[in-house]
């Protein structure tokens, strides 16, 4: 199966 | 003071009801450059990023810096509702430390002006930074073409894979009861330039997201012709459409990725 990955996995706070 | 006249006052109706679904509530950020906003929704798989540009409205005044105006998106869609499709909206607040934003209708006869004051909020919004990307794949096509895509496939599955390969952009899904596969070629002879596929690839991409954000994203098609699909096999996927002379309204989607 494949797992819903998040937004901030990607793209950092600034 | 900040006071916003834009004479196509449709387009923010569109564009808040494209959010709202998604986005329970967000700052909305006036600046020199213009009215933006970015959001996530309260799972952090999806985010909003949305730029009406300065030099997109008839008047353009804020003079504050960067004044974050907090907005439940339900409330100002109720608001916006009582706006007519022709109507001029002015956005007007007091700037920092006032609680309240009023949005000014007039009829584009001047013979009816509404003027409906709401309630600001304090929220918490943290800004992610989005790296400049170098993308695999591009795709251009007609926006009413991507939504009805996504409307086809979510009978049939939950989630969508998206591959570009020198074949065309594939969208694929499975589900109970059967699969379904759609493959849209490049086509650039066509009548009108909003009618094209464009496909732009430096290499194949193959990627898996949920349809059911794909289909939120897709309430953003009354406000251009044309979507563009950004890919990377690393990366959110974007989804963006362009808002006739102003700007831009786009969707990251995280994929799903194998376990």
């Amino acid at each position: 199966g494949s797992k819903q990955s998040t937004i901030t996995k990607f793209f950092s706070k600034l | 003071m900040l006071e916003l006249r834009l004479v196509q006052g449709s387009l923010l109706k569109k564009v808040i009801e494209s959010l709202k679904d998604l986005v329970n509530d967000a700052n909305f950020d006036c600046s020199s450059t213009g009215f933006s906003l970015q959001a996530m929704d309260s799972s952090h798989v999806a985010l909003m990023s949305l730029l009406l540009r300065s030099d997109g409205f008839e008047h353009y005044r804020c003079d504050h810096g960067n004044f974050p105006m907090g907005m439940k998106l339900e409330n100002l869609s109720k608001i916006l509702k009582c706006a007519g499709n022709d109507d001029i909206i002015t956005i007007k607040a007091d700037g920092p430390g006032n609680d309240t934003v009023t949005f000014m209708f007039e009829s584009p006869s001047q013979e009816k002006i509404a003027d409906y004051e709401m309630k600001l909020m304090d929220i918490d919004s943290e800004h992610l930074g989005i790296p400049e990307a170098e993308f695999h794949a591009i795709v251009r096509m007609p926006s009413s073409e991507f939504a009805r895509i996504c409307k086809d496939l979510s009978s049939i599955g939950d989630t969508v894979v998206i591959s570009v390969t020198k074949e065309g952009i594939k969208f694929s899904t499975k589900g109970d009861i059967g699969t379904a596969n759609v493959v849209c070629r490049q086509n650039t002879t066509v009548d009108k330039p909003e009618d094209a596929t464009i496909i732009e690839m430096q290499q194949p991409v193959s990627l898996t997201f949920a349809l059911r954000y794909m289909n939120s994203f897709t309430k953003a098609t009354p406000l251009s012709n044309t979507v563009t699909i950004s890919l990377s096999s690393d990366l959110p996927v974007v989804v963006e459409y362009k808002i006739a002379e102003m700007g831009y309204i786009r969707f990251y989607l995280a994929p799903k990725i194998e376990e």
